[in-house]
């Protein structure tokens, strides 16, 4: 994350790092004791999941959990080229334990409204730097919602947004997801105080360059998948 | 056997400067120890958290209400939420209860049960049984049919922070200031 500051253990309870051969490569969230929610793209040339962990906890040198995968769900109609359809589905090898540090985040309804100018968060281990190394500490960064319509502006994407996908950032840049955070959550917080998961961490010209926001794949949009695919 | 005439013996008179400190130590050592008894007894609170279930009646059930994202289980929630809240505030516990939530909505019949969460703020000295039939006595007192609401409190439980944690936790979406039920600001 670009921009962003230190979590604290528990503060980010759904997040989940996943590992190929050991070390960080994408980020995920837990959306049942059995599935992790991630970005298709991640798996691309990985997708063996007897090689992938799933860590929890804010540290990926001492995670407070480690639990195997058993199957990975990419999206049928995932297509590198043009970002659409970045999604996948981690099925872990067993129940994950739930504690006041591990738990799920919320899925919100195909219907819900996710205001531009809304404040967001995106959380990752990801680099700080355009092209740096990712980090060994959860750190999360607080942005704001870009409607497609300014994010696709000449300057911006230039239409490259689609309806699947969902900006957000600062207009001035600086805090952004980057390099190490692909698949990591988007969250926002509801009039209750619960968490709701409205974007995966998916592609962005290089890192928190105004004009130049995160996008992420519209959640949302892809609710009826997720339900078809794992009932939840 | 001589008796010198004047023999010189020791004063008998105290110090004063000495009194002055003996009694300034005395009052200073019986002022701590009131301290500590009046903070002890009145002053040193701590967190109590209760768990209540009560019954909808009336209120159909329906997949809506299994997921705290649809908008039906928030403006259901959000109302007994706010009918208990306000029937506290009403009460002689206002500066005691902090917060309820609802931690789970599920089906009873025909009606609905709303699983809560409570925490109130209480003395370190109360006498938990009497508290607990105050508090049950305050819910039983909830306003029926207001807001379309037929509420019945079914039973009360005093609950540990760790179960409080639990019961969270199988909830989405919940962060530690939603757990610790921190007051609103």
């Amino acid at each position: 994350i670009m921009g962003g500051t230190k979590a604290e253990e528990g503060d980010w309870p759904w997040q989940v790092s996943l590992q190929w051969s050991s070390s960080h490569h994408c980020g995920g969230a837990l959306i049942s004791n059995r599935y992790i929610l991630s970005a298709a793209h991640c798996f691309r040339s990985y997708s063996d999941p007897r090689q992938w962990i799933a860590t929890f906890g804010t540290s990926t040198i001492s995670p407070l959990q480690r639990v195997g995968v058993s199957s990975i769900l990419i999206h049928d109609n995932y297509k590198p080229e043009t970002h659409e359809n970045d999604i996948a589905l981690v099925q872990l090898d067993r129940e994950v334990t739930f504690n006041r540090y591990i738990h799920t985040v919320c899925l919100p309804e195909a219907n819900q409204a996710i205001s531009p100018g809304s404040t967001a968060y995106v959380t990752g281990w990801g680099s700080q730097s355009y092209s740096g190394s990712t980090v060994p500490d959860l750190k999360q960064g607080r942005v704001n919602i870009i409607s497609n319509t300014v994010c696709n502006a000449p300057a911006g994407y230039n239409g490259a947004v689609l309806s699947g996908m969902l900006c957000a950032g600062l207009p001035e840049g600086g805090v952004d997801a980057c390099q190490g955070d692909s698949g990591g959550p988007l969250v926002q917080e509801d009039s209750r105080q619960h968490w709701f998961i409205v974007g995966i961490v998916s592609w962005g010209y290089q890192c928190g360059l105004p004009d130049k926001p995160g996008v992420y794949t519209r959640v949302t949009a892809y609710r009826d998948w997720i339900t078809q695919k794992t009932g939840i | 056997m001589y008796r010198p005439a004047r023999v010189t013996s020791a004063s008998r008179s105290l110090n004063p400067y000495l009194v002055f400190f003996a009694v300034v130590a005395v009052v200073v050592i019986l002022a701590v120890i009131i301290g500590l008894l009046v903070y002890f007894l009145a002053f040193d609170q701590k967190y109590y958290f209760y768990q209540s279930s009560i019954q909808i009646l009336g209120k159909q059930y329906s997949d809506e209400l299994s997921s705290p994202a649809t908008e039906k289980y928030r403006t259901l929630s959000g109302s007994i939420e706010s009918m208990i809240t306000k029937t506290f505030k009403e009460s002689d516990l206002k500066n005691q209860f902090i917060k309820a939530h609802v931690v789970k909505l599920r089906q009873s019949g025909n009606d609905v049960i709303a699983d809560i969460i409570m925490k109130f703020k209480f003395t370190r000295r109360i006498n938990e049984a009497s508290m607990k039939s105050r508090i049950e006595s305050i819910l039983h007192q909830m306003p029926n049919n207001s807001e379309d609401l037929d509420m019945h409190p079914t039973q009360l439980i005093p609950i540990t922070g760790q179960y409080t944690v639990q019961l969270f936790t199988r909830e989405c979406g919940v962060r530690s200031d939603l757990i610790n039920l921190s007051e609103d600001r």
